[in-house]
């Protein structure tokens, strides 16, 4: 089972094409693995994306380097992860 | 054991099994409205199911469901068992869904990818995809919503099997979408599809794979707006609406612009709800308050598609 111990999603918010067009870059680097689970569109609307531990470091600095603004929506994915798997046990109990 | 709906929790999310004998549970409750079949076989060798909701007559015109596409939105497949469940409890009740059920057929696959479900209940939870194995490739899977024939292989779809957007080798060569592609034009008569996803509170219709308005733009637009507005009358959930290409981006291959140039007319897609915090990993206790207020909305558009035949 794949663990995300560490992970992060950051919810991003371009203030322009030119940071909209930075971050579709972001998405194409492979070496980074990040996943946007809300892709960005337009200036001013958010985007969600998946960051895992070992990029979290480059990431931020990337979008700080840039002035994109971000704030931590899911501090630690797999946490959230096994809440969601223990209110399932519970659920089936 | 005595096979009963009110065992099971909705409340819950559950797993392929789990759904799929609720399936049957669900055709044994309501064995003259309910039937379960069989359109096709996922990539792994899964059943695909799709529950009918018929009162008779021979190839009515019928309404498709479809949730789940995207196998790691988990509060969309559990949106479609409470509104399949709905579905057969309210018929005969409320005065709107039987009216829709004694005129028309309502097809509803409620796990559209179970393999990507199934892998996210074992495997990876965040997974997107279908499975199936790409030639030349280590990466695996198709997204399933970017491998329909409109606009296949167009901007807002990757050519990289590592992509979460990877359209595929061709258009419908996932079984998973081949499967529907072949129902919905064997049945001939289907006048609506409604895809739901999840997490971002908007309501679509084609275009996405060009910026060219609809030739039904200005219907479509006023029954999203009909159907935003009474959805956010439950919870005050405010969603946009709009074409996908104008709401969100340029996005090649998918289902509801398949749909719409194949005749069907009232093609529409949902982004259930964002609370801003969790995602696809939204708890379970929001699945019952996604699932009610989606319900209005859902009847809308079915409601406008007895009333408006073409």
């Amino acid at each position: 089972e794949q663990l995300f111990v560490g992970d992060q999603v950051l919810r991003v918010t371009a203030s322009n094409e030119e940071q909209i067009a930075l971050l579709r870059a972001l998405d194409e680097r492979e070496d980074l693995q990040v996943d946007f689970w809300r892709d960005p569109t337009k200036p001013g609307r958010p985007s969600d994306l998946h960051v895992p531990f070992p990029s979290l470091q480059a990431v931020k600095i990337f979008l700080e380097s840039h002035g994109i603004s971000y704030s931590i929506m899911i501090e630690d994915v797999q946490q959230l992860l096994d809440e969601e798997k223990k209110t399932m046990m519970l659920a089936r109990g | 054991l005595e096979r009963s709906a009110s065992t099971f929790d909705f409340a819950s999310y559950h797993t392929l099994d789990e759904i799929y004998d609720w399936l049957d549970t669900l055709v044994a409750n309501h064995p003259s409205l309910v039937s379960k079949i069989q359109i096709g076989e996922s990539y792994e060798k899964r059943p695909l199911y799709v529950l009918k909701f018929s009162t008779g007559g021979s190839n009515r015109p019928a309404i498709w469901l479809d949730t789940g596409i995207h196998s790691r939105e988990w509060v969309t497949q559990a949106t479609g068992v409470w509104t399949a469940n709905k579905l057969a409890e309210e018929y005969g009740r409320d005065p709107s869904i039987t009216s829709i059920l004694d005129s028309m057929d309502i097809f509803f696959e409620i796990v559209t990818n179970p393999d990507g479900y199934a892998f996210t209940h074992s495997s990876n939870r965040l997974w997107r995809k279908t499975r199936s194995i790409n030639a030349g490739s280590s990466c695996v899977g198709v997204d399933p919503n970017r491998n329909w024939d409109a606009g296949f292989g167009g901007a807002g779809s990757s050519s990289s099997p590592c992509s979460e957007t990877y359209r595929g080798p061709y258009a419908h060569s996932e079984s998973e979408v081949k499967s529907i592609v072949d129902f919905i034009l064997g049945h001939g008569n289907v006048k609506a599809l409604i895809s739901i996803h999840s997490y971002s509170q908007m309501l679509m219709f084609p275009y996405g794979y060009k910026r060219t308005p609809a030739p039904d733009y200005q219907e479509l637009n006023e029954l999203a707006k009909k159907a935003v507005n009474d959805l956010a009358a439950v919870y005050g959930t405010e969603y946009t609406y709009g074409s996908i290409v104008d709401t969100i981006y340029v996005a090649s291959g998918t289902t509801v612009d398949w749909a719409y140039e194949n005749g069907v007319k009232y093609s529409y897609t949902f982004e259930l709800r964002d609370t801003g915090r969790y995602g696809f990993l939204l708890p379970s206790t929001q699945i019952i308050p996604t699932a009610t207020e989606t319900w209005p909305a859902l009847l809308d558009i079915m409601l406008h598609v007895q009333q408006h035949p073409y």
